[in-house]
């Protein structure tokens, strides 16, 4: 007889689940009718299912959006969770998009859903991919710009886990600051 | 505590085939 080991048979739950969104600049429609749910899951087995089967970034058209973000938060500064909160923004030049961009995603990703975080993990809400012909971005986005120790300490992790080397700054914005901005950039609140 | 995944676990299961 065969001993099966539960490791075999049942999926690896994550923390949270989290909703995949994607979103198709159409100028014809309203932002948020250009938004659309793809999907969610919970588990390891289940990401992965998700991940292979739709395109990479790179592949995506100039003004389309992947969102993840936590059961519950839509991936805009309006949601509760989202409105007194800011981001976590990597820039890429347009050289990124190909040595770079499917990369920094998909680690960006795995700190999502693997919770690197550690406690801080809690004032994550979701991650942004923006896939734009001026250059590409990246953000992760955390829910009060207020809590410093939080977001100073995911944004020493995320610099560290995208391997990005020492004496490249990267920049936390609040949402606010970025909605009322005049310029092209906004600034930052937290650097590391 | 969290349920925590690092990279290495998580991309090890990348490929795997699907539970039955």
């Amino acid at each position: 007889q065969e001993i099966v080991s539960p490791e075999d048979y049942i999926k690896h739950p994550l923390q949270n689940r989290w909703a995949l969104w994607f979103f198709k600049n159409d100028k014809s429609k309203t932002w948020q009718a250009n938004l659309r749910l793809i999907s969610k899951f919970d588990t390891v087995e289940d990401f992965w299912a998700l991940y292979n089967h739709i395109q990479l970034s790179s592949n995506l058209m100039s003004g389309c959006d992947y969102c993840l973000f936590k059961d519950g938060i839509e991936p805009m500064w309006e949601d509760e969770r989202n409105k007194r909160g800011g981001r976590w923004l990597i820039t890429l030049s347009k050289q990124q998009r190909r040595a770079d961009l499917d990369r920094f995603w998909l680690e960006t990703l795995l700190c999502l859903v693997g919770e690197a975080f550690d406690d801080h993990s809690d004032d994550v809400c979701g991650a942004v991919v923006n896939v734009r012909a001026k250059g590409d971005k990246i953000s992760i986005w955390t829910t009060d710009f207020e809590n410093k120790d939080a977001i100073v300490h995911i944004g020493q992790v995320y610099k560290d886990r995208l391997g990005v080397p020492p004496k490249v700054i990267i920049g936390y914005q609040s949402h606010t600051d970025t909605a009322t901005k005049s310029g092209s950039t906004t600034k930052n609140k937290f650097v590391v | 505590g969290k349920r925590q995944y690092n990279r290495d676990f998580l991309l090890g299961f990348q490929f795997m085939p699907a539970c039955v």
